[in-house]
């Protein structure tokens, strides 16, 4: 993982991405 | 000692086939119990999608390579069928236990959600096995048929910005990826946020608007996704 850049945050994943949170 | 392209592509492939020889076909018991919890069960529209696709994807590789690697082309989304049911079982251990949630049917039965995983999970595969095919058509003439990212985009019929909200949580889910995987997920990534997302038909010149027009009136509540 260490060359990629996460940019969602600590609250943030899949769920609220497709507006399922 | 750095590696050569072919010992680093075989090493990719060694590393695919050490997570998914085992890996199911069809949704693990773990899977079914999360579609079982459902508010409605995911699991046909899942299963018939998957068989769906399924045929699109070998119709488009037989056209892309020739009908004599059609048995190829099944291998290949066999693979992906299997990394997709793998990658979806880990998202939902993730985010069972960061929203200490167990009922995801709104994200179970979200299609596009689907789509984005599957066709994330066949790029894997298909960039793991190589992508560009030398076809003769005829003894004189030999042409390149790329099978590169976008080309999955098109025959799944997912659009890059739906597809690009999959990449990262796909990664955290498998962490058996390998560092060109990744690099070349990013690279996916990239495509899509100066390039293909800003195509015509993208959803995200609805999603600028709707946020122009929910800004324009202040009394509305802020949106939850930015």
């Amino acid at each position: 993982f260490q060359d990629y850049h996460f940019g969602l945050d600590e609250g943030e994943g899949i769920s609220e991405l497709f507006d399922c949170d | 000692p750095p590696q050569t392209p072919v010992r680093t592509a075989m090493n990719t492939i060694q590393q695919l086939q050490m997570i998914l020889n085992t890996a199911d076909d069809k949704p693990s018991n773990t899977l079914e119990a999360y579609f079982h919890n459902c508010t409605v069960n995911p699991t046909n529209g899942i299963t018939n999608r998957v068989e769906y696709l399924g045929q699109r994807f070998r119709e488009n590789f037989a056209q892309a390579v020739g009908e004599g690697w059609v048995e190829i082309g099944s291998q290949r989304y066999k693979l992906g069928v299997r990394l997709y049911y793998r990658v979806m079982e880990s998202m939902l251990k993730s985010e069972e236990e960061r929203l200490s949630v167990h009922n995801f049917s709104k994200l179970l039965n979200d299609a596009t959600f689907h789509g984005s995983l599957l066709a994330c999970a066949v790029e894997v595969v298909m960039t793991t096995y190589g992508t560009t095919w030398s076809i003769t058509l005829t003894s004189d003439i030999q042409t390149e048929t790329d099978l590169s990212f976008p080309w999955i985009l098109r025959v799944f019929d997912i659009k890059a910005y739906e597809f690009y909200k999959v990449i990262e949580s796909f990664i955290k889910a498998e962490p058996n990826l390998t560092r060109e995987m990744i690099k070349h997920m990013e690279r996916c990534e990239h495509r899509i946020m100066e390039c293909i997302a800003w195509q015509t038909d993208s959803p995200l010149f609805d999603i600028l608007r709707q946020q122009r027009e929910q800004e324009d009136q202040p009394d509305q509540p802020e949106p939850t996704s930015t």
